[in-house]
């Protein structure tokens, strides 16, 4: 059986705020290790991995693989039921086909209990090689969701380029165009506002902004995000949790 | 406008 326990819910809805635009209804495998999910959105554009260790939650026990099918948007419509700083639990029996979610308010003596219908999903699952990529660049989750919102007002598609100069954003479209182009920096007091780049060979790839705007609600999990490019291959991009992360792997436009 | 690539043109499923 699984029993994960979170002291707050708040943790949970912004995992679930940050995939559900992309997922219809998937798979999460849970292990003694934690909770783990992949899933590719259904136009096969981004591919959304989320790793929850066991670490991350203030109580955890799951004695043997338990796999929950779940409709990602039937799990965010449950979780507004519970406040931010209720105390979240997650308990599904072996071979039960329901996970049950309580909420707790210790102050105000307050249990809420739903339980959530599973499925059988049949999903397809891609094999991701490791890679070393070409660039790597960790900056302000928040100052990317930016950029690319000031940008979507330009075009549909952003195209980034990053070399030992920086980082550059720009757009075109029918009304002009426009770019951000962040050099590399560290910021002592903010370190979540540094830019570093670690580059073998410069990269310029496009990418829909649409799908990028989905992926950065992201940026509510983690201060900062880590961009990795090559050329020619889908990016990485990946938020870090307190133990765990989610991560996209998105596939850019292709050149001629 | 560049064609928008799929994930399954570089990965495998499985």
């Amino acid at each position: 059986m699984l029993e994960a326990k979170l002291d707050a819910a708040s943790q949970l809805k912004k995992i679930v705020e940050a995939i559900r635009d992309m997922l219809g209804e998937c798979n999460i495998e849970c292990n003694e290790t934690g909770l783990a999910l992949q899933s590719l959105d259904k136009s096969h554009i981004v591919l959304v991995s989320l790793l929850l260790g066991s670490d991350g939650f203030s109580e955890y026990r799951c004695d043997r693989g338990v796999t929950l099918g779940l409709n990602i948007n039937s799990l965010a419509t449950v979780l507004r039921c519970a406040n931010n700083d209720d105390i979240l639990t997650l308990r599904s029996e072996d071979r039960a086909n329901e996970l049950i979610l309580t909420f707790e308010d210790s102050k105000a003596d307050r249990i809420s209990e739903f339980n959530l219908r599973l499925m059988d999903i049949d999903q397809e699952y891609l094999a991701i090689p490791e890679t070393e990529y070409a660039a790597t660049v960790v900056m302000s989750a928040a100052v990317l969701q930016r950029t690319l919102r000031d940008l979507s007002a330009l075009s549909e598609a952003v195209t980034i380029e990053i070399d030992k100069e920086g980082i550059r954003f720009s757009a075109e479209g029918d009304l002009g165009k426009g770019s951000t182009h962040f050099k590399p920096c560290v910021d002592m007091e903010n370190a979540e506002n540094s830019i570093n780049i670690t580059l073998s060979e410069p990269v310029s790839l496009s990418f829909n902004l649409q799908y990028f705007s989905n992926i950065t609600k992201a940026s509510s999990l983690s201060s900062t995000v880590t961009l990795q490019m090559t050329a020619g291959m889908p990016a990485q991009i990946e938020y870090k949790l307190p133990s765990g992360h989610v991560r996209y792997y998105f596939a850019p436009k292709i050149e001629d | 406008v560049a064609p928008q690539g799929r994930l399954t043109d570089f990965f495998k499923v499985s």
